[in-house]
């Protein structure tokens, strides 16, 4: 999976962090101290549908289909996330309480193309 | 080829730096609020002092404290589908009446999610009891700790025991009380406000003589402020009730 550069043209993963007390939320976020909200962007080509590794989506079924049945379609790929990890949260909620839980799919890891 | 103006994805034009930036860390807070089932950010009234908050999550199961006070979260590696909830919840505490020596009452408060019935895994109440002090030459001091569940309603005074527990006395130190069942009746009860009264009386004192060694009330050492861990989970039943709609 690429990590983006500055200019973007294939499909990749693009890292963006906010620091919690950067949005004055480190009152009532005790850890971590930052979200890693990576997300994909960038094209896909034809050629490069389904790499680096087929994302397991409703679309890439229909796509595989069309291409299977040789329905020349307009349809293209997306760059979508193929790899994602939870976050481990501990917080305080509106009750003084601390609150540890593991949010799932909250990390995007590797992108990849339907 | 090349790359080209523009978002690389939908091909929308190319957003302001800062104003891409703002967008970006309002999804990040939006996601984060969804994900956590909060309408909005909580709002802190009152700090739990920071000693309390570094003993109640070295006793939480699996964070760990570095030297340095700051949090070290285990990473998940394996993706479990459920994960739960880990809750610790620091008491309110009534004043005690040092001179009766009368139970202390102790409160703690649940938030409950409106649509979600919620199963207690496992639930434990941590006390700090001091050791005792009385000159002791036979064998090792013991307390016998008490803990009762207050009865429901304003001005109700009946109450129900709990557990009884025999404590070593000879050290003051941290000792837990295991109220599962109890936490799960009261997650049941949609109740918010969990009331515990509790006693640590000296083995061997009359009734009604004799020190109270657990460290309550407000003018306790807030270190030592008494909390309930709880590991808690979305019940099943409440997914099965969707899916057969």
């Amino acid at each position: 999976s690429l990590r983006c550069g500055d200019n973007v043209s294939v499909c990749c993963k693009k890292d963006f962090y906010v620091k919690f007390k950067d949005i004055q939320w480190q009152d009532w976020i005790i850890a971590p101290e930052g979200y890693h909200m990576n997300y994909c962007m960038g094209q896909c080509p034809q050629a490069l549908a389904g790499s680096p590794g087929i994302a397991s989506s409703f679309h890439a079924t229909v796509f595989s289909q069309l291409k299977a049945n040789g329905i020349n379609s307009a349809v293209s790929s997306c760059c979508v996330p193929i790899q994602r990890r939870p976050l481990s949260m501990v917080y305080f909620n509106s009750q003084h309480s601390i609150v540890k839980t593991d949010v799932p799919d909250m990390i995007v890891e590797s992108c990849g193309c339907t | 080829a090349g790359t080209t103006p523009g978002c690389a994805s939908c091909g929308m034009p190319l957003m302001e730096k800062d104003s891409e930036q703002r967008l970006l860390v309002e999804i990040a807070k939006q996601q984060i609020l969804n994900k956590l089932h909060l309408k909005e950010r909580p709002n802190i009234t009152s700090t739990v002092p920071r000693a309390a908050l570094l003993t109640a999550l070295r006793k939480l199961h699996k964070g760990r404290v570095r030297p340095d006070g700051t949090i070290e979260l285990e990473n998940k590696i394996k993706e479990t589908k459920d994960p739960g909830y880990e809750i610790v919840s620091f008491a309110e505490m009534d004043e005690m009446n040092t001179t009766t020596g009368t139970p202390s009452g102790l409160t703690f408060q649940f938030l409950q999610e409106r649509d979600h019935s919620i199963q207690v895994l496992q639930s434990a109440l941590w006390l700090y009891v001091h050791s005792s002090d009385t000159p002791n030459r036979g064998p090792r001091p013991t307390a016998t700790a008490h803990i009762y569940l207050s009865g429901s309603g304003e001005g109700s005074s009946n109450r129900t025991v709990l557990l009884e527990k025999i404590l070593d006395a000879q050290q003051s130190n941290w000792h837990t009380f295991p109220i599962t069942h109890t936490l799960q009746a009261f997650m049941d009860g949609g109740k918010r406000r969990l009331q515990l009264e509790v006693t640590c009386k000296e083995a061997g004192s009359e009734p009604g003589q004799g020190q109270n060694l657990c460290e309550l009330g407000k003018s306790m050492d807030m270190a030592h402020q008494p909390f309930v861990v709880a590991q808690v989970r979305l019940r099943d039943d409440s997914k099965h009730i969707l899916q057969r709609r």
